[in-house]
């Protein structure tokens, strides 16, 4: 059975998409048959990985979730032999309005991945920076949640609607929810807000906050213009390395369980 | 008659609250009784001008748009003698929903704000990052829309849904909407990306493209856990000049015409 894990923040810009492109890439080259969601109107994490915003004929996301094509005949490969990607296109713009009206609304990624539980080790879920029915479907579809925090004033106030969403998700629809960590993200040595930053989440969210932290490091932010995951791009580069170690530490913790 | 401006882009993280926050208070410095409308559900710029989000005694943007309680109530004083703001509360974050089955959904905000056209010389709306129902009531109200575009790839990516969702706005309901201007953010001269990303903006933008690009500058991301926007926390850093530049430059233009 997969484990789906839910990258989500509804900051923008905290580096959610480069944790779900990096850390899917990281646990592939662990040899872990790992599937990349890209449920963000804006495409990313499809770009991220080389894929085509809205797929190939059309086949994507969105038309998954309104029930026009099974999951599999979106699914594609990537460069790396054990990923494979669920591409988005720009029409999930609409998709959070036409979802209001129709049945079942937050379970429809959860309904629409079944199938694919016993073809993938892991699920990794991209979301776009809003607490809509988009990232609801994903937490709702999720065994658990990983939350980038960028080391910046703006994004730890956020953190508690975050929290608040998450437990309304667990009382209602989805009580096995945990959340994975908190990890901390574009952490810049040189920058005093970035030290206050991270020892505040540390001291408030003690060890769900991940010992490895995202150095900023410009190669991360180099990688999607050519359409690869840093470990592709750039392996040696501090960012690469620090995706590699924090899956890692992700596993050992799955595997101590 | 106020000049109604909405600072917008899908992008998360792009700099459009540190755009909000910086330039009203660099209008309100002209002595240009300036508006701050926050009508993001973080409620960033609220706090970023030393508000408390949710307003006093819930007197807040949501209130406003759900006709509970008229516009003037909501409106605050600030530390700046020409600026106020109109707070955000986070039960925003469900207005997108309500929204959907309201009466003339997308003119709330622009029926909200009218009778305050007489009181103000610029209204300045800060917007979450996505297109949905709450950006779209920003962009019906609006005279102009500016763009702050982050010197990073996925940013650019961006731009085009961007453009598309201006220009419907356009056919449909506002046919007046100008583009305000292209903002670069978050420039950083050492990274050969930023220059990359700026070169291909002015390529394909033109002169839509300020003049004044925002240097990456830590003091505006220091700035808002004080509660102050740049000019009252750090006037002689970089940050806080290039917005005093930028108010300029597009007060100049609007003097031009
Ligand atoms: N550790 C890092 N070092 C340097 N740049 C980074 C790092 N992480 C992310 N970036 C860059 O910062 C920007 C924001 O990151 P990203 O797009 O992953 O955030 P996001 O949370 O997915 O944004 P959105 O809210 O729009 O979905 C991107 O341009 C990305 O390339
Ligand atoms: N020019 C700059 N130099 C340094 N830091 C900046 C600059 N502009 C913004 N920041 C910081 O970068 C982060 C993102 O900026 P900001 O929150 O203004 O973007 P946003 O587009 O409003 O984000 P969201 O999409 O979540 O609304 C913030 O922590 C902010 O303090
Ligand atoms: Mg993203
Ligand atoms: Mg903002």
């Amino acid at each position: 059975m997969a484990r789906i894990l839910t990258i989500a923040n509804q900051k923008g810009g905290v580096g959610k998409t480069t944790t779900a492109v990096n850390i899917a890439a990281s646990l592939s080259v662990m040899e872990k048959r790992t599937l990349l969601v890209d449920l963000d109107p804006q495409a990313n994490a499809t770009s991220g990985v080389g894929g085509t915003p809205g797929g190939d004929a059309e086949r994507n996301i969105y038309r998954v979730l309104m029930g026009e094509i099974p999951v599999a005949e979106a699914v594609r490969a990537t460069d790396l032999s054990y990923l494979f990607l669920l591409p988005a296109s720009y029409d999930l713009i609409g998709a959070e309005i036409e979802l209001v009206t129709m049945e079942r609304r937050e379970r429809r990624l959860a309904e629409a991945l079944a199938p694919l539980a016993g073809e993938f080790e892991v699920i990794v879920i991209d979301c776009p920076p809003s607490l809509g029915l988009l990232t609801v479907n994903a937490l709702f579809a999720s065994d658990s949640v990983m939350i980038p925090l960028q080391c910046e004033y703006y994004a730890l106030e956020g953190l508690s609607s975050l929290f608040r969403t998450i437990d309304r998700i667990r009382e209602g629809m989805n009580p096995l929810l945990r959340i994975e960590g908190v990890v901390l993200t574009m952490f810049d040595a040189r920058n005093n807000l970035a030290h206050q930053v991270a020892e505040e989440a540390r001291g408030i969210l003690k060890d769900q906050v991940f010992q490895t932290v995202i150095p900023r490091n410009v190669r991360l932010s180099e990688s999607p213009s050519h359409g690869k995951p840093a470990l592709l791009y750039a392996v040696a580069s501090r960012g690469a390395q620090s995706y590699l170690e924090l899956a890692r530490e992700m596993v050992t913790r799955w595997n101590a369980k």
